[in-house]
């Protein structure tokens, strides 16, 4: 036997060719092209001893494991199995001659020179991509989404948002790592509205600026794998916003619209290896993030220009009605402002309004004070009067009263608006016991 | 005092009983200054010559508050936080008695009540209090018959002319070179035994203002020639207003 180069072409002829074969030979080809070919073989001059079925002398074509014909004759003669202009092709790129001849050529006592053959064969490319030249009737097709034939060869591809796999042939969809960051989009699970494929691992992030509130609608059709006790067994769609779980969804119930309060979420879409669900989709829009809506803790307390929605960067204003204090704990606050936060929260909490305290009116020295109001207290309206030790002391009050009250500042005032108390000063030259002269 | 009467408690309430060189008498204005005369400060002809007004302040005592001096004395004294002297006493001009006038600042102000009050000055205008015959009234601690007085006693006498007091005192003049000066008024009765005496020094004289109804200071005790031997001779607060005010004002 002997080995054909690999070649893409070549010829092949029978020994001794274009003399006469010789008896009783055994001769074997290898034909073998290189991978993504084929071999194509024909005959270009044929003469063999012809004998029924090829009894006697005959050359064997055997491709792909499978024999394609054994031949001998004459072009033109009865007997035999001459094979004209036939074209051999293999489906590998791989074809086995064998020739034979037996003990003699006679013809009724006359020796015939049966000159043999040549064969000529070329390399021919294999279409891999065309289905009929499919490896077996039960393996996948060469490629999952497109084939691309070239001389010697193919190669795959895979259709937008898939990714060709490491085998060469299947595709996946790669939603491993999408990021949407524009205001507003939409996204869906692979191939929606047409069922969802197997295995997705995918996982859609929504990255907004600071202080904007995703809001996500889903549309019609929702369809995810599931089952009427399990609560989604098979395929999942959580949703997360900042790390937070908003939901694990399934089934044909659409979740609606949801208010997520951040500007980051995070969808997740998980699958398994079945199922035949249409999949989902979602318009997601923002909007800047809201605060609650400031309530004061009491009556005292008043929040300047109350809007009916606080977003993102809105603030508002507190102050207190008069003679009432901004306190926040045991401090006192001169003024306050809250600002509305990218998370949604105030940055500092609402502060509340406890009435004025003046403390204990300033003692008088030879004199004393007594409340006139009612309760006997220290805040603010409290009103007090100053009166001195008399006979022994007259009061002076300058130019205000002895009538103090408690002011929104904190200070006990006169009528006057003056801080400063009464004095009592010393009521000179009016003994209580004067002398008293009786004899005249 | 001689020639007068125990005074009842509340009948002067602005008596003070000092003692700096001996006994004195003084008078509550305000709550914490004492009006007395000068020379219970600096007596003339004194031999401690080099004592200084803070020193004397330390030393000096202030009681207030009652007639009786071993009562006086229980209440407890109080402290003196300095003395002013009129500029125009001289302590060594022993026959010229002008500017004796002094002020005594308590350390604390007192408390008023019955027993303890203040008097009065006079109205920058009103000479009337000085008028011939004008009486008013003088209480001190001093010698009484001799003895020191341990009760307050008071003695009524009238304010006497100007010309009356210089012819009086002329007619001393040959013995006693005492200078009588526009500060000085005197008062009292050149027959009738009633005047005050050693000890009543820097009390004050003091008159009735009926259109008030207060009692007014018009003289501090200052000098005599003996005691009941003739006239009295008194500060004239009257000149003095504007030194007084000026310094109590001021706080």
């Amino acid at each position: 036997s002997s080995r054909v180069p690999r070649k893409l072409f070549g010829e092949i002829t029978s020994p001794g060719y274009p003399k006469p074969y010789p008896n009783n030979n055994n001769s074997i080809w290898n034909i073998q092209v290189p991978k993504g070919y084929v071999v194509k073989l024909t005959f270009r001059y044929f003469d063999l001893e012809p004998s029924q079925s090829c009894f006697y002398d005959y050359v064997k074509v055997k491709a792909d494991k499978k024999n394609l014909g054994r031949y001998c004759g004459q072009l033109g003669s009865t007997t035999g199995n001459h094979p004209g202009r036939k074209e051999f092709v293999s489906k590998g790129n791989r074809m086995h001659l064998a020739f034979h001849s037996d003990f003699s050529n006679e013809d009724n006592g006359t020796v015939i020179p049966y000159r043999g053959f040549l064969a000529y064969y070329q390399a021919v490319d294999l279409d891999e991509c065309d289905p009929k030249n499919a490896p077996g009737d039960d393996e996948a097709p060469q490629c999952q989404h497109f084939c691309h034939n070239y001389a010697g060869g193919y190669f795959c591809s895979c259709r937008t948002g898939y990714q060709l796999q490491s085998d060469h042939h299947s595709c996946k969809v790669e939603c491993s790592s999408e990021l949407f960051t524009e205001a507003s989009g939409y996204l869906s699970s692979p191939e929606y509205p047409r069922p969802y494929p197997e295995d997705l691992r995918c996982n859609y992030s929504i990255r907004l600026q600071k202080g904007l509130s995703i809001i996500l609608k889903f549309l019609e059709p929702f369809e995810i794998d599931d089952h009427q006790q399990v609560h989604c067994p098979y395929d999942q769609l959580k949703i997360q916003a900042r790390g937070r779980e908003i939901g694990e969804f399934c089934g044909k119930k659409s979740p609606g619209r949801i208010e997520t309060n951040s500007n980051e979420v995070d969808i997740l879409f998980l699958t398994d290896e079945s199922g035949f669900s249409r999949g989902w989709k979602i318009h997601y829009t923002s909007q800047k993030i809201r605060c609650p809506q400031p309530v004061p803790w009491d009556q005292f307390t008043i929040i300047r220009d109350l809007q009916p929605v606080y977003q993102f960067q809105d603030y508002f204003v507190v102050s207190c009605k008069t003679g009432y204090n901004l306190m926040e704990g045991n401090q006192k606050l001169l003024s306050f402002t809250a600002v509305c936060q990218a998370d949604g929260t105030w940055h500092q909490s609402m502060p509340r309004c406890e009435i004025v305290n003046c403390g204990s009116p300033s003692s008088l020295t030879n004199g004393a004070f007594s409340y006139v109001s009612k309760p006997a207290n220290n805040t603010y309206q409290s009103v007090v009067t100053y009166r001195c030790n008399e006979p022994y002391y007259q009061i002076v009050t300058g130019t205000g009263s002895e009538r103090f009250t408690c002011s929104a500042e904190g200070t006990w005032l006169d009528e006057d608006g003056q801080v400063r108390i009464p004095a009592c000063l010393p009521v000179c030259g009016k003994p209580v016991n004067p002398i008293t002269e009786v004899q005249r | 005092i001689l020639g007068g009467k125990a005074a009842r408690r509340g009948n002067f309430p602005w008596q003070a009983l000092t003692g700096i060189h001996g006994r004195g008498g003084g008078a509550l204005l305000g709550d914490r200054w004492i009006l007395t005369a000068a020379h219970t400060i600096f007596p003339k002809g004194s031999g401690r010559k080099n004592v200084s007004l803070d020193q004397l302040a330390e030393e000096a005592n202030v009681f207030l508050g009652h007639t009786n001096v071993e009562e006086l004395h229980k209440m407890g004294n109080h402290p003196v936080r300095r003395i002013l002297i009129h500029p125009d006493y001289n302590p060594k001009d022993e026959h010229n008695f002008d500017g004796d006038i002094a002020l005594l600042e308590l350390k604390h102000p007192v408390t008023l009540g019955p027993t303890v009050l203040p008097i009065c000055l006079p109205d920058t205008t009103n000479t009337t209090f000085y008028m011939d015959g004008h009486m008013g009234y003088v209480s001190g601690f001093g010698v009484e018959k001799n003895f020191i007085s341990n009760d307050l006693k008071y003695v009524s006498l009238p304010a006497i002319a100007r010309e009356k007091c210089q012819r009086w005192l002329d007619s001393k003049k040959r013995n006693i070179p005492v200078v009588f000066s526009e500060n000085m008024f005197c008062a009292g009765f050149l027959t009738v035994k009633r005047d005050t005496c050693q000890g009543d020094s820097g009390s004050i004289f003091t008159v009735f203002d009926r259109e008030s109804g207060r009692w007014v200071a018009t003289g501090i005790v200052s000098w005599g020639i003996g005691c009941a031997e003739g006239y009295g001779f008194y500060t004239k607060i009257l000149n003095y207003l504007d030194w007084i005010k000026g310094i109590v004002r001021e706080d």
